[in-house]
């Protein structure tokens, strides 16, 4: 898989996708 | 793309030898077996590897003896609702859950050995229209139900002496959540798949629900088993075992797929089809009429290794990193195979028949 497939990857997507979830 | 570059493994080569018979237990009291699991159980000191198996009415545990013989230590019986499904929890002595029901669960209870008191028992977690459960590491339980308006996903932590104690709700999706699994590598974080085919994700600390990924519906009827983080991408091990047959989807028992969070973009990594022979049967009436069932009818996966029972009585054996299918079995002289489990680790398969008859195989 490769970054151009699938977009810029984050190593902190988990912390990330966490700050803007609705809680 | 990885995987189209590999040759695929000749039948020949699928060697029955890399899994060895290690031993068999036989419940002459169950009429048709539903299900099987690998259990710590610890009795007088002695923490040991027991199997748990399960009949409609009744759910019994067993120790190893010498000379590779197990030895039944206690039968659980129940009453007008049947068992379906053996719900293990990982990283627990002393506690298995099951799930009981008709077409789908109805309720959860758990089963454990009670040293305040030295007996076994059996204990209600969970009543409602369950869609799925899973045990979670550090005796949790989570699971989906639905009524008429909403649909709830709900975690149970249990006591060492098997209590419920204080539920957490997770945030749910408006579509129904059909399997869970746990992200290894993120003790935090819960994956599922729903029923119009997408991937969610959820943060168990706060119960939000983080980001749903569609799968693409050249991959239907999507169950999710496993999932690995690593290097800022989510790896979901896929199965299809109601998939339409097809040029992009092929007779993948099993598929790998790297998910980005971030941005919701999926890649296939690998894919582990039927062996050659073993491949689906088209259905030709009801309401799956043209859809061909692949040949897999339930399985397990643990690690890097699929194992799974196909509709041809074998039990087939994958590596889910290569995508090929690395051993068979063939289906026993005295029947076919039924249930296929991972025990604790990937060394040891559980292979299960309709009569209770378990073998163990060293892999």
């Amino acid at each position: 898989c490769s970054e151009s497939d699938l977009g810029p990857i984050s190593l902190n997507w988990f912390e990330e996708l966490s700050a803007e979830a609705p809680s | 793309d990885v995987v189209e570059q590999l040759t695929p493994v000749p039948l020949d080569d699928l060697r029955e030898e890399s899994l060895q018979l290690v031993s068999k237990l036989k419940d002459c009291s169950s009429s048709c077996a539903v299900d099987v699991s690998a259990v710590w159980w610890e009795a007088a000191g002695c923490r040991e590897l027991c199997v748990v198996t399960a009949s409609e009415s009744s759910v019994s545990l067993w120790k190893p003896l010498p000379a590779a013989c197990w030895g039944r230590v206690y039968t659980w019986l129940f009453g007008e609702i049947p068992v379906i499904q053996i719900v293990p929890l990982p990283d627990t002595c002393n506690l298995v859950c099951i799930a009981l029901g008709e077409l789908e669960i109805g309720e959860i209870r758990l089963l454990l050995y009670s040293s305040e008191n030295d007996s076994f028992k059996q204990s209600l977690v969970k009543t409602g229209n369950i869609k799925a459960v899973l045990g979670l590491k550090g005796r949790r339980l989570v699971s989906s139900s639905r009524t008429v308006q909403e649909q709830q996903v709900e975690i149970v932590s249990l006591s060492e002496a098997g209590r419920s104690k204080d539920g957490q709700t997770l945030m749910p999706p408006e579509e129904t959540v059909l399997a869970f699994a746990e992200v290894e590598g993120m003790r935090d974080a819960l994956v599922g798949t729903t029923a119009v085919n997408s991937v969610v994700v959820w943060n168990l600390k706060t119960g939000q629900l983080l980001r749903k990924m569609h799968i693409g519906y050249s991959y239907p009827a999507s169950i999710c088993h496993r999932a690995y983080s690593d290097a800022g991408l989510l790896f979901v091990v896929l199965s299809h075992p109601h998939a339409k047959e097809s040029e992009s989807c092929g007779n993948a028992a099993f598929r790998v797929i790297a998910f980005n969070p971030t941005t919701a973009r999926s890649a296939a990594v690998t894919f582990s089809s039927l062996p050659p022979g073993h491949a689906g049967r088209q259905v030709p009436r009801g309401p799956r009429a043209g859809f061909v069932i692949l040949g897999y009818l339930e399985g397990d996966v643990k690690d890097a290794s699929a194992a799974a029972v196909l509709t041809s009585g074998a039990i087939a054996v994958w590596d889910l990193l290569l995508g090929c299918c690395v051993a068979l079995l063939p289906p026993d002289p005295a029947g076919t195979w039924a249930l296929a489990r991972w025990a604790t680790t990937t060394a040891c398969l559980l292979a299960g028949q309709r009569d209770g008859t378990v073998c163990l195989y060293r892999y």
